[in-house]
Formats: C-alpha cells, sequence, structure tokens
C-alpha cells in the first residue's frame, strides 16, 4: 500500500515538465526516506536523479519498498490535469500494475482521479559516490538558464572555466564565438539572486549545450542553480526543491579527440 | 569537434 499527500501538487508537475523530455521511461521508488528516481537520457550522457524527501508530504505512507515503472510523457498528461493549487495524492497497492494519481481543488469542490498503467523497466541504477568538486558555483536559474540558450544560438557546446575571475562560458560556431563571465556577487537584496564561486582548483570543461538546456526547463523549481565541476567527473546542475529534496542532473564532459 | 563521453565511463552499476 502507497498513499504519498502533496499539498504543493505543482511541484509534482514541475518535476515531470522538467525530466520527461530528457527520459522517456523511469522507475519512480518509493521508500521510508522518500519518492525518488534515477534515469539516464537514452544516449547515456545525462542522468537525473530526484528526491522528494517523506517529510515533505503532508501524508506519506510507504508500506514497503516498491519501484513503480512509468512513461514520463504519459505521467505528463495526467499531472497537466492538474491545477496548480491542486493536492495531488499518489496511490498505489501492492502488486498492482496502475497507479492512481488524485487531484483535489484547494476548496474540495473538484476531486478527480486519474489510473495510468505500470510498466515494467529495466532499470539501470548507477552508484553516484560523493566527490569534492574542483569548483561549485551558485547562481540565479533565470540567468543559467538564460546564458544556455543564448550560447546555443551561437555554438553547439559550451566550455565552463572557472578562475578567480569568475565563471567563463564560452561557445564557438560558424557565425563567431561568445564569452559570458559572471564574476561573484553577494551584495544582492535576497540571496537566491547572489552568484557564489567556491573554487578549489581551476576548471575547464566542455559540455553539449542541448542537454544543459534540457536540464533548465527545471528553473520553474528553484530560485538558484548550483553547478559542480571537477576535471575527472561530470558536472552537478542541482536544482534545491523548497523543504523536500532536490532535482540533478548529471552530464558527462566532451573531451578533445 | 570534442567526443562525448560516457557516463558509464565514470559511474559504475549497481
Amino acid at each position: 500500500m502507497l498513499e504519498l499527500r502533496l499539498v504543493q501538487g505543482s511541484l509534482l508537475k514541475k518535476v515531470l515538465e522538467a525530466t520527461k523530455d530528457l527520459v522517456t521511461d523511469a522507475n519512480f521508488d518509493c521508500s521510508a526516506t522518500g519518492f525518488s528516481l534515477q534515469a539516464m537520457d537514452s544516449s547515456h550522457v545525462a542522468l537525473v536523479a530526484l528526491l522528494l524527501r517523506s517529510e515533505g508530504f503532508e501524508h506519506y505512507r510507504c508500506d514497503r519498498n516498491i519501484s513503480m515503472g512509468m512513461n514520463l510523457n504519459n505521467m505528463s498528461k495526467m499531472l497537466k490535469c492538474a491545477g496548480n493549487d491542486d493536492i495531488i495524492t499518489i496511490k498505489g497497492d501492492d502488486g498492482s500494475d496502475t497507479v492512481t494519481f488524485m487531484f483535489e481543488s484547494p476548496n474540495q469542490d473538484k476531486i478527480s482521479d486519474f489510473e495510468m498503467k505500470l510498466m515494467d523497466i529495466d532499470s539501470e541504477h548507477l552508484g553516484i559516490p560523493e566527490a569534492e568538486y574542483h569548483a561549485i558555483v551558485k547562481m540565479p536559474s533565470s540567468e543559467f538558464q538564460r546564458i544556455c540558450k543564448d550560447l546555443s544560438s551561437i555554438g553547439d557546446t559550451v566550455v565552463i572555466s572557472v578562475t578567480k575571475e569568475g565563471v567563463k562560458f564560452s561557445t564557438r560556431g560558424d557565425i563567431g564565438t561568445a564569452n559570458i563571465v559572471c564574476r561573484q556577487n553577494k551584495t544582492v537584496d535576497k540571496p537566491e539572486e547572489a552568484t557564489i564561486i567556491e573554487m578549489n582548483e581551476p576548471v575547464s570543461l566542455t559540455f553539449a549545450l542541448r542537454y544543459l538546456n534540457s536540464f533548465t526547463k527545471a528553473t520553474p523549481l528553484s530560485e538558484s542553480v548550483t553547478v559542480s565541476l571537477s576535471s575527472e567527473l561530470p558536472v552537478v546542475v542541482e536544482y534545491k526543491i523548497a523543504d523536500m529534496g532536490y532535482i540533478r542532473f548529471y552530464l558527462a564532459p566532451k573531451i578533445e579527440d | 569537434t570534442p567526443m562525448q563521453n560516457d557516463l558509464g565511463e565514470f559511474f559504475a552499476m549497481v
């Protein structure tokens, strides 16, 4: 028996919008810790890891660990039928091949339930060790989104370099080149508007902009984004989900041939 | 053009 009641149902809607273009099918894992997902894109270049902690749900019942395979496009279709202010409850029964999404309007005058077929998915779970990163950049998520979008109109890849001067995003394409440098800026009205650069050592890595642009679909989930870089590791782009957990995207770097 | 790495080169399957 599984019953997860999420008062801020819009969070789940936003999570689906952030993941459905990167991953087609995924197993949602439910345990005492929370509701989580780990899935790679079809080319095994990018990975999404989601955690919504059990404490973030108004009601969280998960009698035993369960994994539910879902087609994210179909799940998104169903969640789009929920209002932005709706409370969403996810229900499942042991051994059932369906999951139910129940939507309640804030004043309880409309209650809907949508039953979706589950699917068997061979999960390819990767072990991601805790790592020390050479540099961690925290910046407004809208700014990161803007940079990725702007640079992708010039080139296909971006070089992200962190030095003591700041973080530089560079691209080149047929029409020319572009460089955007963001310096640390803590003198802002709100902490989420700050750009904070923690650097242990300089790092420079190349990434496909197509994937970074896809990650920025998580922008509505958080005012700020954290980009963690190490020369021997995939980049981690993390959006914190208020009081609940996170959505993290991992992207393997490109290397010079 | 730089070559694209695969995540499997960094993280092991569990």
